[in-house]
Order: C-alpha cells, then structure tokens, then sequence
C-alpha cells in the first residue's frame, strides 16, 4: 500500500518532536 | 409649507435626472421635516432622510450623508416599511465604508448580503445586487486592519461557499490562508477598488498599501524566524525602512509578535506559543497522523 | 495527511490510463503524470504491469524517467541528462520540489547552501520564494525559513515513494519508536506507583503523628 508507506515515511520524520536548545532548557 | 415641498421635490427631481446629487440634496434638505405647522407621519420623515442621504452617497459624500442617516436612525427602529429599512442599511454601510471604518462596513454588507427575500415591497432585490454586497463586504474585510476580528470575519466569508463565485475570491483564500500576496495579485485587487479605498493616509500609505503590507507582515512572520529588512522590503515589494517602520507599530499595538535589531536590520518573529507548548502540540499532530494512518489502514482492511 | 487525500484520485487516474496503453504509448501518460501539479507519488503507476514491462525495451527510457521521479533528484537528472528526455518547465519545478521531500528526509534543518546547490538557485530570494510558493503554500512541506541562521527547519514534509531497501529502516525506525514509547510508559508507570506509595507512606506519617499528638494531650489532660 504505497500511500500508506508515503504516510508512515513523513510521519517518522516528525521524530523527534522539536529539538532545540531552548526546548531543553525549558524541559529541564 | 404644502407647496414649498411639493416645489422642492419638483426641483430635487429635475437636479436628479441631471446627475446633479447633492445639488437634488441639498434642495430636499431644504423640507423643513420637524414642523409643527402640520403634521408629518415617521414614515415620511425617513423615507426623506434616506433618500437624502442616498443623493450624497452617490456623490460619496459621508459627512452629509451620516447627518441624514443619523436622523433616520431614530425613525428605523419603528419603521414597518422593509423597503426604506433596506435602504437605510445601505446607506448605513456605505457610509462606514466611506469613512474606511472597514470592518464595521463588512459586517453591514455582510448583513445585506444574507438577505432572504427577493421581493420586497415593490423592490426586487436581485442576486447581482446580493452578490455586490458580498464582493464589498470581502473587500472591506480585506482593507481592515489586521487583527483577530478581522480574522474572524475573514473565517466566516471564507466558509460561505457563496463567496467561491466571487472574482475577489483568490484574494479571499490567500488572506484567510495568511499567504503572501504578490505585487500582480494586489495590483489586479485594486483595480476593483472604490476611489476612497485607495486614498492617501497621512503616513502617504494608500489604505491598500497599509492593508496589504500588515496582511503580508503578518504571513511572513508565519513562514520566517527571521528576516533582514532587506529581504523582507524585496518581499513585500517596498523599501526596507518602511517595512520596518510598519513592523515597528505593528509590534507596538501588539498586532504582532516579535522584536527588531536596528544594529543587525532583523525582525525576529515570535511564536505566540511557549517551547513546551510547542513540543505538545507537535506531539498532538504526530499522534492525529498515526490515527489518521490506522484508520486509513483499517479502512482498506489491513 | 491531506496530500495524500488531494492526489489519490489523480493516482486513481494515471493508474487507469497506463492499464489502458502499452509500449510508446505510455510515454505521453508518464509524461503528463510527472508535470502534474498536485501529483507526487509514482510508485503505483511504476506498478502497472505493462509499464514495468517497458524494462528492456526501446522505451526504457520511459520506465527510468517515472523511476527518477519516484526517488530521485534533481542532481540526479543532471547526472544522468543525457539518457532521459528533456523534462519540460512543470517537470522541472516538480523534480524540484521532490528533491525537497528527500533532503527533509534525512534533516530536519536545511542550510540553504545545501538547497541553492541541490535546486540549481542563484540567490536567497529566489530561494525563499520557492520555497514558500511551490513548497509550503503547495502543502507539501511546513516549516520556518531562518535568514540569519540560513536555514530552513522542517516541520513537515510530505513522504516520497520509498526506495527499494528502504523499507528495512523504516520498520527498525518504527520498532525503536514502539520500544522507546513502551519503555516509557513502563517509566511513567512506575513513577505513578512510586507517587502512590509515596504518598501513603506520607498520609500515614501523618496519621502517626496525629495520634501521639493526640496521646500527649491525653497525658496533659
């Protein structure tokens, strides 16, 4: 089912959610 | 007094049929309407107001319009008489529109627009007339400054699949879409602009000028972290001082989010979201996508 | 994934149009696909027997065309010009915003140096109007555009075909996922017991203390 594998390749580049170093000292 | 007024409708007439409006105006503003002489029911009392005020608006002249839509004002709220009420709405908002009170006029138009009936009175009201009032109730919208009222006008228009018929509905999609608008975009807009709608402001911005400039601001600020002045005057197509000079007021009247660096000549756009919000909302969207794939998944039987 | 929603039924279509042809006549259908502008996905019309069949033959070069658009880049046109045929304008702007696909596939950050070379752009602004114009307002990608960083961070970018063997990594990316949120749950898990048991042990302090109090004042009276 290609279109599901389109979906599922974009949704695995959403990971991780945010990465920034103002995220981490936030989150910390 | 019988005969005074019977004279001037005769002249306001004759100054009618020759285009001449506030000539006709004037000489109906003339009927002393408040007489104690004799008596004068409210109906007839508006339907001079209104149509007074009609005969300046063609001239679009607001000022003396609004003192005759004012008086009407009181009249309307007891008047039966839908055909006068229509046009009293008219006027009403022509006059906001004048006045570039924008958001207000679009309401108004807006108003009109949704009328239901077609025949009212011995007035028929025609879907063109209908579709005008729409047409002029996006343009005011778009002219209004830019804020979270306007966005919520915006929203309604954008959802009222009548307006997908409209010439101006590009424009409408790229402002309620918060999309850059280009210089050919614009430039085809203004072509359908009243006179007043493009008139001078006294920061020698054109209303549209203004209008557009905050629109396009306020999209970049959705695509950009940060942007020189430099790139962002090539962007919205003027000269990178005013852009930061609208930058700066809109920051001021907190239209926008962000802060400028005179030394470096960068704006930098804030997300009104906190980090940790963000990282939620992300994860939200990450888990609406995995849904939205499983069912995709379930719907084909998998 | 409302791409994928805009450009099923154009799928839907091209997948009919090649079952229906054969042979040359295939070429003007791949090559209305790959101009199409809300198409950009081509591995279910690489799937069509009589288009897998063109391997071999006199029209490969049909067959190695939908291939480049289906995993692809523009650098890989250029490097291999000579044996494909020449891409129209509408082509060419949507190898371009493939290439996009795949460079958000591997980073979340783009340089713009990387996008001005990958995309063939001479400058800043013709970078940033493309990619605002034909990337982020065509819905294939979301995201911020930092000047001063010169960078462009993804948000979102809409999946490309998959290239063969990458299914592999998808699935070990998909199982690392599941065992680190599974991990995690266990960890969240024991932290909620370990706040119960806290906490009783806290109400139960309490209690004890509660009681001698109650005891001293016993005494006293």
């Amino acid at each position: 089912e290609s279109s599901l594998l389109r979906q599922v390749s974009s949704l695995l580049r959403r990971l991780p959610a945010i990465e920034s170093e103002k995220f981490q000292d936030d989150f910390m | 007094e019988e005969q005074v007024l019977i004279i001037r409708e005769k002249l306001a007439e004759l100054y009618e049929s020759e285009q001449q409006w506030s000539k006709a105006a004037q000489m109906l503003s003339g009927i002393d309407l408040d007489s104690g002489m004799r008596v004068i029911d409210d109906t007839f009392r508006l339907s001079k107001c209104v149509q007074i005020a009609r005969l300046y608006l063609e001239d679009d002249d607001a000022i003396n319009a609004e003192a005759f839509i004012n008086k009407a004002s009181f009249l309307v709220s007891s008047s039966q008489h839908e055909v006068l009420n229509l046009q009293y709405k008219v006027c009403y908002a022509r006059i906001l529109d004048l006045k570039r009170k924008f958001l207000e006029a679009a309401l108004r138009y807006y108003d009109i627009s949704q009328i239901e009936k077609r025949q009212i009175g011995d007035e028929t009201i025609d879907e063109e007339a209908l579709e005008q009032a729409l047409s002029a109730a996006v343009t005011c919208t778009i002219l209004a400054a830019a804020g979270p009222q306007r966005s919520r006008v915006l929203a309604t228009l954008y959802k009222d699949e009548r307006c997908s018929k409209l010439k101006i509905y590009p424009i409408l999609q790229k402002v309620y879409l918060e999309r850059i608008l280009r210089k050919p975009e614009i430039d085809a807009f203004a072509e359908e602009l009243k006179p007043h709608q493009k008139a001078i402001l006294p920061d020698n911005f054109t209303v549209l000028d203004r209008a557009m400039i905050e629109h396009n601001l306020l999209s970049a600020s959705k695509l950009y972290t940060n942007i020189s002045f430099e790139e962002l005057g090539t962007l919205l197509g003027i000269a990178p001082h005013k852009a930061e000079k609208i930058a700066s007021r809109m920051i001021y009247e907190d239209r926008m989010r962000g802060s400028i660096d005179q030394v470096e000549a960068v704006i930098h756009f804030e997300d009104d979201t906190e980090e940790l919000q963000q990282w939620d909302q992300q994860i939200v969207s990450l888990c609406q996508a995995l849904n939205d794939i499983l069912d995709g998944m379930a719907k084909k039987g998998l | 994934m409302d791409i994928e929603e805009r450009q099923a039924e154009i799928i839907d279509h091209f997948v009919k149009q090649a079952t229906a042809n054969k042979d040359a006549a295939l070429g003007s259908i791949i090559a209305e696909a790959t101009s199409h502008p809300s198409l950009f996905a081509f591995s279910e019309i690489l799937a069509v027997p009589n288009v897998a069949e063109l391997e071999g033959t006199e029209n490969t070069v049909i067959l190695d065309l939908l291939r480049l658009f289906a995993h692809g880049t523009w650098s890989d046109f250029k490097s291999n010009a000579g044996h494909l045929p020449h891409l129209v304008p509408d082509q060419v702007l949507k190898l371009k915003q493939l290439t996009v696909l795949t460079l958000a596939e591997t980073n979340k950050v783009l340089p713009y140096d990387l996008l001005m070379l990958e995309l063939d752009v001479a400058n800043v602004r013709e970078l940033e109007d493309f990619l605002i114009n034909e990337c982020m307002y065509a819905g294939i990608v979301r995201g911020k555009l930092d000047q001063l960083r010169r960078c462009f961070e993804v948000q979102f970018a809409a999946g490309r075909d998959l290239r063969p063997g990458q299914l592999g990594s998808m699935i070990q990316t998909l199982s690392n996922w599941l065992g680190t949120s599974d991990s995690l749950l266990v960890s969240i898990q024991e932290k909620i017991k370990w706040a119960d048991t806290m906490s009783e042990l806290d109400n139960k302090h309490r209690k004890d203390l509660e009681d001698r109090v109650e005891d001293v004042k016993k005494s006293l009276s």
